[in-house]
């Protein structure tokens, strides 16, 4: 009598962590934008056996975006999930894996995010503000006096905007809009910048040196500009792992 | 009306008594989840 096929692999099974781990650690390894997604939930796998000692296996999981921005050298363990009245940004991700002999890789991932919905906000936080759009004027202008701000009085290099992180308006009470975006050390210092800034670049990637800029700008009751930036040093790429290519912001990524 | 009556009769037969107290294993997906549904 052929053997009993094995049991379906659960979602909470060992096996299925461990493929999940190493499947949110692909995804953030090559992800160039936004923040750290963790696990919060594998909603679904399916195993293909392939042969002995060789299997494929597909997952669907449900992360949850961290504040700890895609390119902070801190390990995601340490990252904070974003809270329900933080305005939390969820991730869905199809994942396309390959075990054989016991070692797990990613054949394939796709994954899309999308910010909780309004009401989930409301229902955690009556009076917390929702994330802004990223072409909202005030948030442009925010990030903009920001940098400027920043760059007029450090001793260090003239910082060039990558990408907006997120940001929250706050219309009552005051006029407050809070932003965090990344930032990339140039081949300038702030001094040379005020000379020429069109001669400052993005140090190239063998000496790159991102950081990340939390800013808040007050316009109501009365005008206030605090920013904070941090740099993270030069970090030395994983091997398999391109630290930044330039493509478009998006929601998908594959 | 014989299969019928046949069918209804192994009906009654499959119907295998669940211990007292039985608890179905928890369906295998999804998993549990480690901070929040949204």
């Amino acid at each position: 009598v052929p053997a009993a096929p094995p049991a379906p692999l659960g979602c909470d099974d060992p096996e299925s962590e461990a493929a999940a781990a190493v499947a949110v650690n692909y995804i953030n390894g090559h992800s160039h934008h936004g923040y750290k997604f963790a696990l919060n939930r594998i909603d679904n796998i399916r195993v293909v056996p392939q042969g002995p000692n060789n299997d494929i296996m597909f997952l669907e999981l449900d992360l949850l975006e961290t504040e700890c921005p895609i390119l902070s050298p801190t390990p995601l363990e340490n990252c904070t999930v974003r809270s329900l009245a933080e305005h939390a940004v969820e991730g869905d991700c199809d994942v396309k894996m390959q075990k054989v002999d016991g070692i797990l890789s990613v054949l394939a991932s796709k994954c899309h995010s999308h910010a909780d919905s309004s009401e989930d906000v409301r229902d955690a936080c009556p009076d917390c503000p929702l994330l802004a759009k990223m072409n909202d004027t005030d948030v442009l202008e925010t990030v903009s006096a920001a940098l400027n701000d920043y760059n007029s009085k450090t001793t260090g290099s003239y910082l060039r905007l990558l990408e907006i992180g997120r940001a929250k308006i706050q219309y009552h009470p005051g006029h407050i809009i809070a932003t965090e975006f990344a930032v990339g050390a140039t081949n300038c210092s702030a001094e040379e910048a005020k000379a020429n800034v069109g001669a400052c670049q993005l140090l190239p990637e063998d000496q790159s040196n991102f950081g990340f800029c939390r800013a808040v700008m007050v316009k109501r009751p009365s005008q206030d500009l605090q920013v904070d930036c941090q740099l993270y040093g030069h970090q030395v790429p994983a091997p398999d792992i391109p630290l930044l290519s330039r493509v478009v912001p998006s929601q998908d990524t594959s | 009306s014989v299969a019928k009556r046949a069918v209804a009769e192994a009906a009654q037969h499959d119907k295998v008594p669940r211990p007292v107290g039985f608890v179905p294993p928890p369906p295998p997906c999804p998993g549990k989840i480690r901070y929040f549904d949204i």
